[in-house]
């Protein structure tokens, strides 16, 4: 039984993952098999939900602006039609003779297609979707890198509005994130590295404040206080690198799991 | 997104043909 690593796909593909689990099992049991009753209609629905797929599919393709999408649901698309044409073959060729051997081989073969092609289908969209939060996190790390060159009070300001709105989205994303996840260790990671982030925001705000006081006023310990501030600024980049690196996981074997 | 409604569409229509296929086997057992 295949593990779905989100609970949108899992709620989708998981119960005809078991049914087509299951029509084997049936199929295996029978030998023979029963005659088969006309599945032309049942087919037909399937031949109008793929085209209705590969027209909404080609339509996301055209919109998107993500290169690795536009190159890869194209070959899933593929798949989904290959197996609905061995569906529409199975139901003409279950008509003529409804206990057609080959007939029923390729029935389970389309619907095994079907839900290969849909799952790879939901997982080019779904990393899609990570590249697009990722992105985000990548925002929030370019800001961080300019941490250490702040030195006046108005920098500080414009840092503030920069970062703040990044920092928002990108929590907010991976919180989405974190519950969307059936594997708990990597929505436990990303919502512990997301706290680590959310408090060690101030902070960091706080030792850049404090950076600009001392060198402004030319007191002791700017040393100190440009460390402390590079540390913090890299404690943050540390922990969102680790959100996006979970988040990039799309199955447990990956993080060295079960 | 119109995508995850279109899949959702697909499986329902192959779960609907798989179970009409699974009950004249069923039968046999």
């Amino acid at each position: 039984m295949p593990v779905f690593h989100t609970k949108i796909i899992e709620s989708i593909l998981e119960p005809v993952a078991q049914q087509v689990s299951r029509l084997v099992i049936l199929h295996e049991e029978a030998e023979d098999g029963n005659a088969m009753p006309d599945l032309a209609r049942p087919v037909q629905a399937v031949s109008l939900a793929v085209n209705n797929l590969v027209k909404v599919g080609h339509e996301t393709i055209e919109s998107s602006e993500d290169s690795v999408l536009r190159h890869d649901m194209p070959s899933a698309l593929h798949r989904v039609e290959t197996a609905a044409t061995l569906l529409q073959q199975a139901s003409d060729m279950l008509r003529a003779d409804p206990f057609s051997g080959p007939a029923r081989k390729k029935l389970i073969e389309g619907s095994r297609g079907i839900l290969q092609g849909t799952s790879a289908l939901l997982l080019c969209f779904d990393e899609s979707e990570v590249r697009k939060i990722v992105k985000e996190c990548k925002k929030v790390l370019d800001y961080l890198g300019v941490a250490e060159v702040i030195d006046t009070m108005e920098d500080l300001v414009q840092f503030l509005r920069d970062i703040s709105p990044a920092l928002s989205r990108a929590a907010r994303e991976v919180a989405a994130r974190a519950a969307e996840l059936t594997h708990p260790p990597h929505a436990d990671t990303l919502t512990r590295c997301l706290d680590s982030v959310k408090q060690l925001a101030p902070v960091l705000i706080c030792s850049m404040k404090m950076y600009i006081h001392i060198l402004t006023e030319g007191g002791k310990g700017m040393e100190e206080a440009a460390e402390n501030r590079n540390y913090l600024a890299q404690r943050m980049a540390d922990e969102i690198h680790e959100i996006i690196r979970v988040l990039q996981l799309t199955s447990y074997v990956e993080d060295g799991g079960e | 997104e119109m995508i995850l409604e279109a899949a959702k569409s697909i499986i329902a229509a192959t779960s609907a043909l798989v179970r009409a296929a699974s009950a004249a086997q069923r039968e046999l057992i």
